[in-house]
Order: C-alpha cells, then sequence, then structure tokens
C-alpha cells in the first residue's frame, strides 16, 4: 500500500523541488518503487529528473483538466524503482477553468487511487502558494514533509502553513499527518541558520527530520544535467544528505 | 508623477522581498518619496520594514476587499520618505471572494491613482504565483523589475515570465514596460552563477542591470530586526549594492 506524501511550503524557494526529487531518488536507490508527481506549473521537477518537453508524454494538466488516465502519464527515470509525472505551464490555468466546480480540490484525490498499490511511494512536488494545485495535493496524500529554509521569513511562514494544515485536516481530509520538518540550505556557519534551527526545534508542533541538508553547490548544479544529484555526483555532501534522509524516513528512526 | 513598478517573479525565493525594501530604502536614501506595497499574503515586506501584526492599521486586504482609502492604509517608516502598506495572510481569499467579479484584477489599478502623484517611487512586492494578487499589480504598474536569482531553475523560469508579461501587455495593460533583470544572490566562486549571468546577459530581452546584488549574510538577518540593510548595517555589502542600485535607476545609467 503505497505512502502519499506532499513535499510542501508557501514560501517560495526553500528547498520543495529538491527534497522532492532527491528524496525520491534516494528512496528508489533503497529499492523503494517510487512515483514523483510534479503539480507545479513552474515545471522545475520535470526538468530537473531530465523530462523532455518535446515529447509528447501526458502531462498532469491532462491527467487533472482533460480527465486522462493517471497510468497512462507514468514516465521512467534513469533509476530502477523511480518513475514520475510531468508537470505542463497550462496547469496555472485549473484554478479559474474549474472556478464553478466544488470538486476541483479532489480531482487528484479520484485519480490516484487507481495507482497507488503499484508503488511504495509517491511523492508530489507543490508550488509556493495555497492555491487549488496545492489543495488537490493535501488532499490526496496521507502526509507531508515540509521543506524549510533555515532562514528568518521561512521560519516566520510556518505558523501560516500550520494553520492551514489544521484547517485542511478538519475539513477537508482529516487523517492528513505532518511526517517532519525538514531544514533545507543550512550553513553552519551563520549564526542565523543556528538560531532558527533551535527555536524550530523547541517551538515545532512536529517532528523534525535529525537529517539536516546542507547548502552544496551539486544539489544546484545537478538540475542543469535533469539528473537527481545521486546520478550526477553520488559522492557529494548534498547527495549523501538525502540518502541519509531516506535512510531515516524508511527506518522511521525518530530524531528531533 | 510617481512611477509604479511591480518587482515580479512566478518562481519562489529569488530575492522580491529583499530587492522591494531594500531598494525601495535606497530610494528613500537618495531622497526620493517612496511607497511599499506588500501584496503578498505572506507579509514578509511588512515583517522587512518593522510592521506591528499587532497594530490596528489598514492594510492591502482592508483595500482591496473592503474598499477602504489606499491613502489611509499608509504607515510611516523609520527612514524619511520612506513609507508602506502592510499585507495581510487573507489575502490569499481574493481569488475566491471576487471569482465572479470580472473586475477583480483592476481593483488595484482603480485604488492606486488617488495617491500616485504623493510619491516619486511606488514598489509593489508580488507573491511567488501569476494569481489575481500578481494581476493587479502587473495592471496597475507603470514598469516592472524581475529579481533573478543565479540558479539554472530561475532561469529557465525567465522563459515563462516573458510569456505572461507579453500576454498582460496585450490584453490587460498596453503601456506596461520591464525596467531590467537584477541578478540576485551571486557568489562569484560558483561557475553556475557565472553561467547564469553570462546567459542571460546574452539572451535575455530585456535590459539587465550592471549592478549585481551578492549573496550576503546581512540582507538575510536584517528581516528578523524589521529593518532594511541599510539601518540595520549600512556599510555592509549587502545595503551598498541596493544603494548602487538605487542610484543606477535614478540616474538612468544604462548598464548591460
Ligand atoms: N541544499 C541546497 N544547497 C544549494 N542549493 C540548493 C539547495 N536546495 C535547493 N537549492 C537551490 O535553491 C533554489 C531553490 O530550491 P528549489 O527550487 O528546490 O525550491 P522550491 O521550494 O521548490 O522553490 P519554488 O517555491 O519556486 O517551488 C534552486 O535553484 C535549487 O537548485
Ligand atoms: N542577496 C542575498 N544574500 C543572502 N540572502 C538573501 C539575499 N537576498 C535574499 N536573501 C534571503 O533569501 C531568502 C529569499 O529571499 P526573499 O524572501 O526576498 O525572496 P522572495 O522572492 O521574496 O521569496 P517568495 O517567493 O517567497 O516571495 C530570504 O530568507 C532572504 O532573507
Ligand atoms: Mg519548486
Ligand atoms: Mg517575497
Amino acid at each position: 500500500m503505497g505512502k502519499i506524501i506532499s513535499i510542501v511550503n508557501q514560501k517560495g524557494g526553500v528547498g520543495k523541488t529538491t527534497t522532492t526529487i532527491n528524496l525520491g531518488a534516494s528512496l528508489a536507490a533503497y529499492k523503494k518503487k517510487v512515483l514523483l508527481i510534479d503539480l507545479d506549473p513552474q515545471c522545475n521537477a520535470s526538468t530537473g529528473v531530465g523530462y523532455d518537453f518535446n515529447d509528447e508524454n501526458l502531462t498532469m494538466y491532462d491527467v487533472l483538466i482533460e480527465g486522462d488516465s493517471i497510468a497512462e502519464a507514468i514516465i521512467d527515470t534513469k533509476l530502477e524503482n523511480y518513475h514520475y509525472i510531468p508537470s505542463d505551464r497550462d496547469l496555472v490555468g485549473l484554478e479559474l477553468e474549474f472556478a464553478e466546480n466544488p470538486r476541483r480540490n479532489f480531482i487528484l484525490k479520484e485519480q490516484i487511487g487507481a495507482i497507488k498499490d503499484k508503488f511504495d511511494y509517491i511523492l508530489i512536488d507543490c508550488p509556493p502558494s495555497l492555491n487549488s494545485l496545492t489543495l488537490n495535493a493535501l488532499i490526496a496524500s496521507d502526509s507531508v514533509i515540509i521543506p524549510l529554509q533555515t532562514e528568518y521569513y521561512a521560519m516566520e511562514g510556518l505558523v501560516n502553513l500550520n494553520n492551514t494544515l489544521n484547517l485542511i485536516k478538519k475539513s477537508l481530509n482529516p487523517t492528513l499527518k505532518v511526517d517532519g520538518i525538514l531544514f533545507t540550505m543550512y550553513d553552519k556557519r551563520t549564526t542565523l541558520a543556528r538560531m532558527v534551527v533551535k527555536d524550530v526545534v523547541e517551538a515545532a508542533p512536529y517532528h523534525v527530520y535529525s537529517t539536516i541538508i546542507p547548502r552544496n553547490i551539486v544539489l544546484s548544479e545537478a538540475p542543469s544535467h535533469g539528473e537527481p544529484a545521486i546520478l550526477y555526483s553520488k559522492s557529494s555532501v548534498g547527495a549523501r544528505a538525502y540518502i541519509r534522509l531516506a535512510n531515516e524516513i524508511i527506518g522511521g528512526k525518530r530524531g528531533k
């Protein structure tokens, strides 16, 4: 029975896409069957796993707006056990196309059931806003992972995100859990980063992964090669951090 | 006659808020009368200029959704010539509250005329998405500045942003111009950053400011003190870069 996890944070540029791609690849390296769903019209996760936009594949636009089969949109990556469904720029129109439709935020939930059992993990990369696309992801998910850049604005945004998640749990998806907060782009030399980690660990209402993702140039270079970091530079600090995270998640080790 | 400039990029975390706050403060230091409008429900720009959320002030929610007077929502900062209008978390509801209203993307334009002549520059901080809030900003604006993080995904997003701006110009705001692209968080030690600058300068359809904003810890520490960098640490590399940018914009020097 696959676990559906949304990678979510309305604050922009905190490492949602980087986490979805590299956690997915690392779970696949541990022989878990993984599907990455790109739900952001920016299509960054699609680029980062090497999608060729000239291909005639189905995308999440076809699945959500045209009603095509989600199973037929699945594409292989170079990594065994790792598959994905690309996004499309036109997904930005979902909000308007379905403005009148009360079911607009449940479309993914209705579709995803057909493929849930084919994978151990389904990871959904969300856009940086709390719009219909993110709501579709949160309603279809079992749990969420919150990437948190170790910066002041990102920390402040946590309160807002917590309120939203509670609203979703109350009315739209009562079983939604938060698996954990993941610190990203951590630079141990700065007082700010250490302060954010300390404040969040003390105050956050959720579990905090003991794995911390450091700032590492490989993680921002790999997307230009269309590869996850563990393919682009397996021994890099960034790739190894996501492998540790995958191990922590599979092992279910409780860090703080 | 004031100039209304939107600071816009749908890619998240590229330095929109940091640019709006610090360019605004630097223009004010050059004795220009400046208004900062925070149009992002995350309220980062409001935090960054020291807004106290316990105050009973009017916000952009009251202006856009309740129809209150924009002039009455203006608040002073510690800097002479520098004023702002705070945002509100509930602004995220604009899209739904006005889904039926064909004028929903023109509300700011209708309101802002009343105060345009009181300022030399009105800078609007936009959220990381192309929703009704950003459309309100683009339709009300004379021009835009595009902060561009020197990273691969941010560079890729430029194509998308260009398409959107052309659509807006064609149908909603024919006089909208792009004042320039501003490179942010530049780390000269990385090949990636140098590659992005080179590729964008060669290919971009817009003017590129000769001022480049380097990655500088002061720019991420200042928000936790509710101050622009030129108040928090005037001689820092980050503060001085935004002062250079303000000088370049006022002087109208054409860099490349
Ligand atoms: N640990 C890291 N070290 C260095 N660079 C990183 C790291 N994580 C992410 N990056 C880079 O930082 C930028 C922002 O990361 P990313 O795009 O994954 O964030 P996001 O939250 O998905 O952004 P958006 O809100 O636009 O969807 C990207 O250019 C990415 O390559
Ligand atoms: N030149 C810089 N050097 C170091 N840190 C920076 C710089 N510019 C911005 N930052 C930090 O990087 C993070 C992202 O910047 P900022 O919030 O301004 O981007 P944004 O585009 O407004 O994000 P969003 O898409 O969420 O609105 C912030 O924590 C900010 O403090
Ligand atoms: Mg992303
Ligand atoms: Mg911002």
